[in-house]
This record gives C-alpha cells, sequence and structure tokens, in this order.
C-alpha cells in the first residue's frame, strides 16, 4: 500500500481532483461532532468485524 | 385433441436435438478439511459406436461425425425450484471411443457455496446436434457414454476427480511471527505495516483522524504444487502470497463547505490486509453463487 494510492482512494470518495488547499487556521479548533465520531466508530469496528470478498 | 376450442394441429418429430443424462455425485467427505479445491474433471466413457451404424451414418451424412457434449450444474433451490449454469462444453467425435475428460471445476466450486446440509453434486450432461438445427447430423444419436441404462453394469461408470491442495503444505500460515526476520524461506504471512498518516504531507490540515493505522501486508513465499493438471489454464502463472481479504478504512476529514471547514467521515475501500492466502496467479476468480 502506497501513499499514492491512499491519497487516489482518498480523492476518488470525495470526487476531488486535487488535495484542497486548507491551512492550519481552518482546522484549529474544529470538534469533530458527537455524531460524526459516532459514525467513524461504527465505521471501524464494521471494518474490524467485517469480511470482504478481497481477490 | 383433448379441446373443443382449438383446431388440433399434429406434430412431428422432425429433429431429436439432444440426449440428456442426470449424474449424481455423493460429495460429502469427498474433500478433505484445510484444502483447496484445485480442479475437477468429469470423465465419461464413451463407447465405440457399432461399425455397421457407422458406415449407415457415414453414407446418410459424409463429412459430419461430431456433437457436443455439454455439461451444466444443476441446483434445485429450497423452494423446489431448480436452475442450470453452463459449466463445460466439448466436441466429440462419433469415431473416438474412450475416456472424456470435462472441466467441471466451477460446479464443484458452486456446490462448495451451498448451505449445509447440502444436495449432491447434479450435473446435466446433454449430447447435442453439431451444429444445432437442420445443418447439422444425427451423430450426437450415436455417442452413448456407459452406463448409460440398466445395462450399464458398473463398467466405465462416470468418475468425478477432485484435484486439492492441503493447505497445511500449499496454504499460507496467517500472521507472521514477529519475532522472526522474513526471508526467502518465509511461507506466505501477513505482516504488520504501520502508516502514519501524520507523516505525509498531502494529508495535513486535511485528515483529522487517525493519525496512521495498521495495514498489513503479505510478505513471504508460496509452496509450487508438482503435479501436472487434467487442464491446463493456459494464464496460470506459479501460486503467490497475496491479499486475499482486506477491510476498508473510514477516516474524518476536513470538508470546506459553505467557506467553513466541517468535518466528515469517508471510508477507503480495500486499505487493510485482512488474511493473506497463496493463489495462483492467474487463475479465474471463482464465480459467486448468485442466490
Amino acid at each position: 500500500l502506497t501513499e499514492q494510492q491512499i491519497l487516489g482512494s482518498l480523492l476518488q470518495q470525495l470526487h476531488l481532483s486535487e488535495v484542497p488547499a486548507l491551512d492550519k487556521a481552518d482546522v484549529d479548533g474544529l470538534v469533530i461532532p458527537a455524531h460524526v465520531r459516532a459514525q467513524y466508530v461504527a465505521l471501524l469496528q464494521r471494518s474490524h468485524g467485517a469480511r470482504s470478498r478481497g481477490k | 385433441r383433448f379441446s373443443q376450442n382449438f383446431r388440433e394441429v399434429v406434430g412431428r418429430f422432425l429433429l431429436s436435438e439432444a440426449s440428456t443424462h442426470l449424474l449424481v455425485f455423493d460429495m460429502e467427505q469427498r474433500l478433505p478439511p484445510h484444502s483447496e479445491l484445485v480442479q475437477a474433471v468429469l470423465r465419461l466413457f464413451q463407447e465405440p459406436v457399432p461399425k455397421a451404424a457407422l458406415r449407415r451414418h457415414e453414407r446418410l451424412f459424409p463429412r459430419s461425425d461430431r456433437a457436443r457434449v455439454t455439461v451444466q450444474w444443476l441446483h434445485i433451490r429450497e423452494d423446489g425450484s431448480n436452475r442450470t449454469s453452463l459449466i463445460d462444453s466439448r466436441l466429440v467425435s462419433i469415431h473416438e471411443s474412450g475416456w472424456q475428460a470435462l472441466d467441471v471445476t466451477e460446479a464443484v466450486t458452486f456446490w462448495q457455496q451451498l448451505r449445509r446440509p447440502r444436495q449432491p453434486l447434479l450435473l446435466q450432461v446433454s449430447v447435442q446436434r453439431e451444429p444445432p438445427g437442420p445443418r447439422g447430423s444425427d451423430a450426437h444419436r450415436l455417442v452413448r457414454f456407459a452406463s448409460q441404462g440398466p445395462s450399464g453394469g458398473g463398467q466405465g461408470e462416470p468418475q468425478l476427480e477432485l484435484h486439492t491442495l492441503d493447505l497445511r503444505d500449499y496454504g499460507a500460515q496467517g500472521n507472521c511471527d514477529p519475532k522472526a526476520p522474513v526471508t526467502e524461506g518465509t511461507r506466505c504471512c501477513r505482516q504488520e505495516m504501520y502508516i502514519d498518516l501524520q507523516g505525509m504531507k498531502w494529508a495535513e490540515n486535511w485528515v483529522l483522524e487517525p493519525p496512521g493505522f495498521l495495514a498489513y501486508e503479505c510478505v513471504g513465499t508460496c509452496q509450487q504444487p508438482p503435479e501436472p493438471l487434467a487442464f491446463r489454464w493456459p494464464f496460470l502463472g506459479p501460486r503467490q502470497c497475496i491479499a486475499s481479504e482486506t477491510t476498508s478504512l473510514p477516516v474524518i476529514v476536513s470538508i470546506q463547505e459553505g467557506g467553513k471547514p466541517r468535518p466528515q467521515v469517508v471510508s477507503l475501500p480495500n486499505m487493510r490486509v485482512k488474511k493473506c492466502s497463496c493463489a495462483w496467479d492467474g487463475a479465474p476468480v471463482p464465480r459467486k453463487l448468485e442466490p
């Protein structure tokens, strides 16, 4: 798994063609709301449990 | 003939397109545990055509001595309905006799996906006119397989050959031993590999979670089987150590919405290796049994 593959997958999922220009001020103090964190944790748990088809 | 309302239309059997046989194989306990099915071969004994019949056929249909043998997997669903899937199809000549081999690997792969208790393996073998339609000959009528009908007597009964690989010898070994270095002799295994997202320039101020993750990778080699196969898949390469199961990775990123940054969850598919296996490079990926 290469850095390029991870970036490519993220851009594809977000339908972006390049990395958005964000600076530190944008994210400083940004709070992750509970419902977003809950969604993240649920996906994380599912990915640890779920079996994908793979090759 | 049975209705007052319809004028009856009499028909005649003009062409006999095919003769069909159903083969039943009891498969329980046939495939050893911890084994991988490499190939399944159906062998049918084609009986020699009597010379007189051959001569008669050649008079009627010169230059046309072939028939098509087709194997379909028959699945009888729980609700009693059934479906067939085409598995293999080959041309045979009425001048030949002896064991014919058909590749039924996919039928056994389908059968393996059935829920237990599983029905026997049902193979529908049909001998068809080739080519179909009025241009073909009656050669398919002369193709007979042994043990067709009561007079079979067990001689030359259909055989199902199962080629399997013992995964204790030819498979992967799960996770690598973190204490042992990976060398050429290491058997295929899953090794920890940590991806530090925080160390990636492009992720700065964009990827909020996670700071990094265990992606794993498949390392090591696989033992190659010595035996030649009855059917050689033309594109087959060596057995390699590959990621046979992967899972996705959820991440939280910051996206701009209305000029303001907002956290959003995104799931990245196939980011983490769940399982490593030994698999033939270039082997066809078995079809999944549709419900």
